[in-house]
């Protein structure tokens, strides 16, 4: 089954 | 103090078209290179971000860095009192609590004078990894709008598939399932053609959620092309030129394995 991750996942914060 | 003017003042009431469905308000930052603005959807999927390059205004001037804390809403309803072609000029002091927006009928015999009140908006700011994207897809805007609009009959995501000099998108749902294949185009300089980039020939596969890529189709007529930039495990990129000098992108997180 897919998840929706949100983009912290793949951004980091500045 | 900032003023910046836009000839084509319907670039910033199609820009703002692509915006202000998914962000409510946002810090447009500008700068002496120009105006910024980034912001993420309430539930962090989609990143959406403006640049608009000083050389796109035929007057800019920002003395100092400035924020615009603009609440989206009514920034729209605003620009919505701007005909097609009238000149926008913006305006704001060094430490702005509002803005001016000047609106010029292309004749000259109609001018409207707007201020729009600012607001604190406390927001992170993400960091992009410079990523080498696996393929890079130009497509018609008007083409990625019907197909993402027809597709989302189907089901609540869209797969974008890029192999070999095509991409597929496609969808599944209770109703039945669709695939909808552009093959490259010969020659790719036309803005009606396809063209597909790959890196290294692997095919790439990632699923999306429809109602997103809908909401950045409302960015549609900034632009004849769209770019869909995609890699393994990673946002997918889709990209709406302003001419030269500007841009609107997309980024939106892919739904993945559990």
């Amino acid at each position: 089954k897919k998840v929706q991750p949100t983009l912290s996942r793949f951004f980091t914060t500045k | 103090m900032f003023e910046a003017r836009l000839l084509q003042g319907s670039i910033l009431k199609k820009a703002l078209e692509g915006i202000r469905e998914l962000i409510t308000s946002g810090n447009w930052e500008c700068s002496s290179a120009g105006i910024s603005m980034q912001g993420m959807d309430p539930s962090h999927v989609a990143l959406t971000v403006l640049m608009l390059q000083n050389d796109l205004f035929d007057q800019f001037r920002c003395d100092r860095n400035v924020t615009l804390g603009l609440n989206h809403a009514t920034f729209s309803k605003i620009l919505k009192c701007a005909a097609n072609d009238d000149i926008i000029t913006l305006k704001a002091e060094d430490q702005p609590d509002e803005c001016n927006l000047l609106f010029q009928s292309a004749n000259d015999d109609k001018t409207s004078d707007f201020i729009i009140k600012l607001t604190d908006i406390d927001q992170e700011t993400l960091g992009i990894p410079d990523t080498e994207y696996a393929a890079t897809v130009k497509v018609p805007s008007v083409e990625f709008q019907r197909i993402c609009r027809d597709l989302s009959q189907f089901g609540d995501t869209i797969i974008i598939s890029v192999k070999k000099g095509c991409v597929e998108f496609s969808g599944t749902g209770e109703i039945g399932s669709a695939k909808i294949a552009l093959k490259e185009s010969g020659n790719v300089d036309d803005d009606e053609k396809v063209s597909v980039e790959m890196d290294k020939d692997t095919p790439c596969s990632l699923s999306f959620a429809s109602r997103y890529l809908n909401y950045f189709t409302k960015a549609t007529s900034l632009s004849d092309t769209v770019t869909l930039q995609l890699c393994p495990e990673h946002p997918l990129v889709v990209s709406y030129d302003i001419g030269d000098n500007g841009s609107l992108k997309y980024y939106l997180a892919p739904k993945i394995e559990e």
